[in-house]
C-alpha cells in the first residue's frame, strides 16, 4: 500500500460526508446505500466513524459530474477516468467526485427500482410476463396514463407484483420542486417544451418545469433517466428511437457499426444521419459501491496500491463477493489503527455486492388514477424520494401495517401529531398512522411505534422533524428522543436543551425555519435552537401573547400546510403565520377526512 | 455485429470527447495523466528513450511484465477504466 506524501490524514475520527447531488442512474436511495456500505468498509477496520449529513460543509463532499466540473482535473467522457477523489485535508481535500458520462449500477447491468405499485420498492425483474408476452423493459401497455411500469416478478400474469419505473411522468431530483413529476408543455425562454430538455444548461443533465411555465413560476426538477435511456454521447437520458437510420440503413436494435471500439449504440431519433443524435447502450455499468470504496480510501488518506487484488489497485474490475485485501487493511490501519473491531485474522467479509435490503422509504399511496387492468394500489407500500436535498435517512425496515383493523377515525384524540417526511403522523398508544395530503389514498396504518422507533414508550406527548437533517425528536414525560432513521439518540432529560423543572410535558411543536423550533408546554412555548439543542435565551414566553384565540390546554400543536394547528378534544384550531385564526374545526372530518 | 464482408465505416460520434488516438498518442496522454512523465520529458528530444523509462515504471507499478515496450498488454491497460488519481506525484 501506498500512503500521500506526508502520511496526510483525518486528525478526527468522527467523520462526515454530504452528497451534493444524484446520478439520474439509480434511485437516490440505492446511491445512498451504496455509499453507507463504501463507507463501512473502512470503519468496519478503523476507529473511524462515518455520518451523513444534509446541509453545510462535510469532510467529504461528493459530487456527480462530467468532463470539467469545476475542479480543473476533467473527466473524460464514457469509460477512461471513473472518479477521482482528494487526500484529506481541507476545502476540496477528502471531497469525491463520480464521472456521470459513466453508467452508474451495482456492477451487473441496469438497477430498476421501482416506486409505488405493490412490490414495496422492488426492483424490474427482466423479463417479465405480461398478457402472455415477454418484456425486457417498462412498458406502458395496459395503462392509459402513460406511466412505465414493470414486473418485480418475472410473471406478472401470475405474481400480479408490479411497480412504477422511473420517469419524470413520476417524479423528479432535486430542483425546487419537492420531486414533483413534470408538467408538459412547459415554457422556458418563450419555448413550449413536451420532454426533457438540457437547453439552459452546461453540465448535459435534463430538466424540466413542474408547472406549465417555468418562465413565470421558475419550478424545476431534473428528470431520472428511464430504463431505455442512452448513456453520453451527445444525449445523456434520453431514450434510443427504434428503428432508426444510420449510413442509410434501418436498425432496431443497439449496434457496434460505425465504431472501432465495439461499443454498442443507438439514435435517440428516427435517423442518426440526418439529426447525429446518439448515446451509448446500456452496459453492465460500473459498481457505484466498489466504485466508492475505492475513493473513500483515496479521501481517507490512501494512494494507489500495486497490489491487483487490493481495493487500492488503480483499475477498475468487477467483483462479485467483495472483500477488502490485507494490503488495504495493513495500509488503512498504517494510518489510523484498527479502533475496537476484531482482529480480522482472515478478512472480515464485507457486505456483498448484492445489496442489502435497501432501506425503504416512508409508505407512500400510488397515483390516484388507477385503470383496469393494473390492480388496485391496495396497501402500496412504495418509496418515495425528499427530493430536497436533504435526505431523510430512512427507516431500515418498511412499516408493514401491525393491525389495520385498529380504525384511526374511531380514535378520539391523539397522543401527538405532526408531519414526517411530508406525511401527518397520528400517534396514539403505541400506534400511528399516516396520512398523504399529496397523495389522495386516505390513511395508511395502523402502524407499530416500537417497529418503526425502537426505544420509543408506547405513549408519546410530542414530536417534530428537524427540516434541515431530517431527523425525528419525540417528547415524553420530561425526556426526549432524536432518531435519525432506526439508531437513536435518548432518553434524555429535557432540561439539557435548557427548559427548567417547571415545565410539564411538551404538548407540540412548530418548526420555524431556519433550524428553530417552538416547543409548546402548559401556557408557555420555548425556541429551540436544533443545531446546537438548547433553547435560546428569553423564553419561556406566554402562548397568549402571540397565538392568541387558541386553546392555552391545547393536547397537540403542529404545523401542517405551513399553518398552526392547535388541537383540545376532537377540535382544531387553524392559525396563519400572521397568528389570525382562519378555521375551526374538525380533526377527525377535516383533517383525517373520517367519512 | 458488424455485417459480414461489408467494409464497416467509420464514423465520428458528435460529443464523444477525443477522436480515436494512435496508440503512442494514447500511451503519452496516458503517462503524462498519471504520473509516469512530466510535461518536460514528454517535449524534450529523447522522447523514445523516456518514454521506455516511463513505461516500465508504469509495468512496475501496476504489476504487469516489465518489457518497456507498447505491448499489448500494456496497452491493454490503458484502455481499461480507472480511478482519475495519478499513480505517481501529487
Amino acid at each position: 500500500f501506498l500512503t500521500f506524501e506526508g502520511d496526510l490524514k483525518w486528525e478526527h475520527t468522527d467523520l462526515t460526508y454530504r452528497v451534493i447531488n444524484y446520478s439520474p442512474d439509480l434511485d437516490r436511495a440505492v446511491i445512498n446505500d451504496a455509499f453507507k456500505r463504501a463507507f463501512k468498509v473502512w470503519s468496519d477496520v478503523t476507529p473511524l466513524t462515518f455520518t451523513q449529513i444534509y446541509s453545510g460543509e462535510a469532510d467529504i463532499m461528493i459530487m456527480f459530474g462530467s468532463g470539467e466540473h469545476g475542479d480543473g482535473y476533467p473527466f473524460d467522457g464514457k469509460d477512461g477516468l471513473l472518479a477521482h477523489a482528494f487526500p484529506p485535508g481541507r476545502g476540496i481535500q477528502g471531497d469525491a467526485h463520480f464521472d456521470d458520462d459513466e453508467f452508474w449500477t451495482l456492477g451487473t447491468g441496469l438497477v430498476v427500482k421501482t416506486r409505488y405499485g405493490n412490490a414495496n420498492g422492488a426492483d424490474c425483474h427482466f423479463p417479465f410476463i405480461f398478457e402472455g408476452r415477454s418484456y425486457s423493459r417498462c412498458i406502458t401497455e395496459g395503462r392509459t396514463d402513460g406511466l412505465p411500469w414493470c414486473a418485480t416478478t418475472a410473471s406478472y400474469d401470475r405474481d400480479k407484483k408490479y411497480g412504477f419505473c422511473p420517469s419524470e411522468l413520476l417524479y423528479t431530483n432535486g430542483g425546487n420542486s419537492d420531486g414533483s413529476p413534470c408538467v408538459f408543455p412547459f415554457v422556458f425562454e418563450g419555448t413550449s417544451y413536451d420532454a426533457c430538455t438540457t437547453d439552459g444548461r452546461s453540465d448535459g443533465y435534463r430538466w424540466c418545469a413542474t408547472t406549465a411555465s417555468f418562465d413565470q413560476d421558475k419550478k424545476y426538477g431534473f428528470c431520472p433517466n428511464r430504463d431505455t435511456a442512452v448513456i453520453g454521447g451527445n444525449s445523456q437520458g434520453d431514450p434510443c428511437v427504434f428503428p432508426f437510420t444510420f449510413l442509410g440503413e434501418s436498425y432496431s436494435t443497439c449496434t457496434s457499426q460505425g465504431r472501432q471500439d465495439g461499443k454498442l449504440w443507438c439514435a435517440t431519433t428516427s435517423n442518426y444521419d440526418t439529426d447525429k443524435k446518439w448515446g451509448f447502450c446500456p452496459d453492465r455499468g460500473y459498481s457505484i459501491f466498489l466504485v466508492a470504496a475505492h475513493e473513500f480510501g483515496h479521501s481517507l488518506g490512501l494512494d494507489h496500491s500495486t497490489v491487483r487484488e487490493a481495493l487500492m489497485y488503480p483499475m477498475y474490475s468487477y467483483v462479485q463477493d467483495f472483500q477488502l485485501h490485507p494490503d488495504d487493511v495493513r495500509g488503512i490501519q498504517y494510518l489510523y489503527g484498527r479502533g475496537s473491531g476484531p482482529a480480522p485474522t482472515a478478512p472480515v467479509p464485507a457486505p456483498t455486492e448484492e445489496p442489502q435490503p435497501l432501506p425503504t422509504e416512508e409508505p407512500q399511496p400510488a397515483p390516484t388514477e388507477e385503470p383496469q387492468p393494473m390492480p388496485t394500489e391496495a396497501g402500496s407500500a412504495s418509496t418515495t424520494e425528499e427530493e430536497e436535498e436533504e435526505e431523510t435517512p430512512e427507516p431500515t425496515s418498511e412499516p408493514v401495517p401491525v393491525d389495520p383493523s385498529r380504525d384511526a377515525c374511531a380514535e378520539k384524540n391523539f397522543d401527538a401529531i405532526t408531519e414526517i417526511n411530508g406525511e401527518l403522523h397520528f400517534f396514539k398508544d403505541g400506534k400511528y398512522w399516516t396520512l398523504s395530503s399529496f397523495w389522495k389514498s386516505g390513511i395508511q396504518g395502523a402502524f407499530s411505534v416500537a417497529d418503526t422507533w425502537p426505544g420509543l414508550p408506547p405513549v408519546i406527548d410530542a414530536a417534530f422533524q428537524d427540516v434541515l437533517t431530517k431527523r425525528v425528536f419525540f417528547f415524553a414525560g420530561r425526556q426526549f428522543w432524536v432518531f435519525s432513521g432506526k439508531s437513536v439518540l435518548g432518553p434524555r432529560g429535557i432540561e439539557k436543551l435548557g427548559i427548567g423543572k417547571d415545565a410539564g410535558r411538551i404538548t407540540g411543536a412548530l418548526q420555524r425555519g431556519r433550524g428553530k423550533v417552538l416547543l409548546f408546554s402548559g401556557e408557555s412555548y420555548w425556541r429551540l435552537d436544533v443545531k446546537v439543542q438548547r433553547v435560546d435565551k428569553g423564553y419561556p414566553r406566554a402562548t397568549d401573547d402571540v397565538f392568541t384565540g387558541v386553546p392555552l390546554d391545547a393536547r397537540n400543536v403542529f404545523l401542517y400546510q405551513d399553518k398552526y394547528h392547535f388541537c383540545r378534544g376532537s377540535f382544531y384550531w387553524r392559525m396563519t403565520p400572521r397568528y389570525q385564526v382562519d378555521r375551526v374545526g374538525y380533526v377527525k372530518y377535516d383533517i383525517l377526512q373520517c367519512p | 455485429a458488424p455485417l459480414p464482408g461489408k467494409p464497416q465505416a467509420l464514423v465520428t460520434f458528435p460529443g464523444e470527447l477525443g477522436s480515436a488516438l494512435t496508440d503512442r498518442e494514447l500511451a503519452e496522454r496516458y503517462l503524462l495523466r498519471f504520473g509516469y512523465t512530466t510535461e518536460a520529458e514528454a517535449r524534450t528530444g529523447a522522447r523514445h528513450v523516456s518514454l521506455g523509462k516511463a513505461l516500465r515504471r508504469m509495468q512496475r507499478q501496476l504489476g504487469l511484465e516489465e518489457t518497456g515496450q507498447l505491448d499489448a498488454g500494456t496497452l491493454e491497460a490503458m484502455r481499461a477504466p480507472r480511478c482519475g488519481v495519478p499513480d505517481v506525484g501529487t
